[in-house]
């Protein structure tokens, strides 16, 4: 279950809070997976009470636009560091990886190929191998239930390192690169990694945050209730 | 592969970073077996001008503690000002005993609240108005809380609000199930003119693919 609390002492309104969570929370929480499983009781709460002395409470209203984004946008950056924590201690995680989508005809389609991909077991355990299996990637692409399916003539796929050196190219405009191995292996050793899928369709992007599937999350979930 | 060492996640935060007019706690109290362990928090705000707002899962077998947080949004109008949550075991698929339970637990912390604050001599007190707490649990899916021992728990908690970095852990902890580290950040921003501080607690770390939304608009 995820369960998570936020508090501020902005003084904010109950709508214009609750906006701003919702926003927040679809580009945070509801971008993560650490084994593809909807709690019974997943919850984000926020609360805001006005002790830091603000005038009066930030609303809605068309005058109070311009601060409401910045409250909106404080929101989510500080959602996203929380649910990536998450993450990170996701059961058995030994990775962290986060998995963009560009180049998609709308930020939905791009949402449901990212969440495709880091729900994928085949891709998650390979993640765990340090195994750079692309066609995992692939698949879990091609078989995305998106408004507009990815032209696979367009689609690429890169590693993205998390030490800034150059990214690793597995797919060019659907042609597979000659991939080197060992450089690969090293990108995957890293606890952090970005995978990158390009589809070439459309402006649109969305990020999504995922772990490996170990031989831990069996361990600890196979006898969870005793 | 032994996974790597999360520890270094979990770090102390200094008591200046934490927003103003919020109390926090957590405490054992027996829903998890070993007694180090923290399995129940309480979070209340002490100002008058309170805001609350959530996103709930959209699994249709919601558990007893959101369908009562829900209520408590719908009735209060968004301006809840406490929330408690145990950790060890879910209150989900229980029943009505469980929406007894959960309603229980917010209850009790109203009347811990009224007593700090006066507010069980006024006439709205009488009236039994809308509970002002939300209610989190996690944990086994299918067993029923022990509440005698929540409800000592929360009046526990009550007793040991604070404001400092400790309390804070406190209640991050009290948050965790499988969770290696608690999880809690601050930061300062500036809004509207005026320094502004933020806390965030939150928890996984298993059956974790969450597709949460506000909740539904009450029926006209």
């Amino acid at each position: 279950t995820l369960l998570g609390l936020i508090a501020t002492d902005a003084a904010v309104s109950p709508a214009a809070l609750q906006a701003a969570l919702t926003y927040a929370v679809d580009r945070s929480f509801n971008s993560i997976s650490v084994d593809g499983d909807m709690s019974t009781n997943d919850t984000i709460l926020a609360f805001a009470n006005g002790a830091s002395g603000m005038e009066r409470e930030l609303s809605l209203a068309p005058e109070d636009r311009e601060v409401y984004i910045q409250f909106r946008d404080e929101l989510t950056a500080f959602a996203t560091e929380m649910a990536k924590l998450v993450v990170r201690d996701g059961e058995g995680a030994t990775k962290f990886v986060t998995v963009s989508v560009e180049g998609a005809g709308t930020f939905q389609d791009a949402h449901i190929i990212a969440s495709a991909i880091s729900t994928s077991s085949l891709v998650k355990t390979a993640l765990y191998g340090e195994d750079a299996n692309w066609g995992r990637i692939l698949a879990a692409v091609g078989a995305a239930p998106v408004s507009t399916p990815p032209d696979p003539q367009k689609v690429s796929v890169s590693f993205i390192p998390a030490d800034g050196s150059e990214e690793l190219r597995l797919l060019v405009a659907g042609e597979p690169e000659k991939v080197d191995e060992v450089r690969a292996k090293e990108i995957l050793k890293a606890v952090d990694l970005e995978i990158r899928v390009v589809l070439g369709q459309g402006e649109e992007s969305a990020k999504y945050y995922t772990c490996d599937l170990s031989h831990d999350y069996v361990t600890i979930n196979g006898d969870y209730r005793s | 592969r032994t996974p790597p060492s999360k520890s270094h996640l979990a770090y102390e935060i200094p008591d200046s970073s934490f927003p103003r007019g919020f109390l926090a706690s957590g405490v054992h109290c027996g829903i998890k077996k070993l007694p180090t362990l923290h399995d129940l928090g309480l979070i209340v705000s002490t100002t008058e001008r309170n805001s609350a707002a959530a996103c709930f899962t959209r699994n249709v077998f919601k558990a007893a503690p959101v369908l009562v947080s829900q209520e408590v949004l719908r009735d209060t109008g968004g301006r809840a000002a406490a929330v408690v949550v145990n950790s060890g075991c879910a209150n989900a698929v229980t029943g009505k005993k469980g929406m007894e339970d959960a309603l229980d637990m917010a209850r009790t912390v109203d009347a811990l609240r009224d007593v700090r604050t006066g507010a069980s001599d006024s006439q709205e007190a009488a009236s039994t108005p809308a509970s002002q707490t939300l209610v989190l649990s996690t944990g086994v899916i299918g067993q029923p809380l022990p509440m005698t021992n929540v409800l000592n728990g929360i009046a526990l908690a009550h007793a040991n609000l604070g404001s400092t970095f400790l309390s804070w852990q406190g209640a991050a902890r009290a948050f965790m199930t499988t969770d290696t580290f608690y999880k809690l950040r601050a930061r300062t921003f500036v809004l509207a003119g005026r320094k502004c501080r933020i806390v965030g607690i939150d928890k996984g770390a298993g059956m974790i693919h969450p597709s949460m939304g506000p909740p539904a608009q009450p029926h006209a």
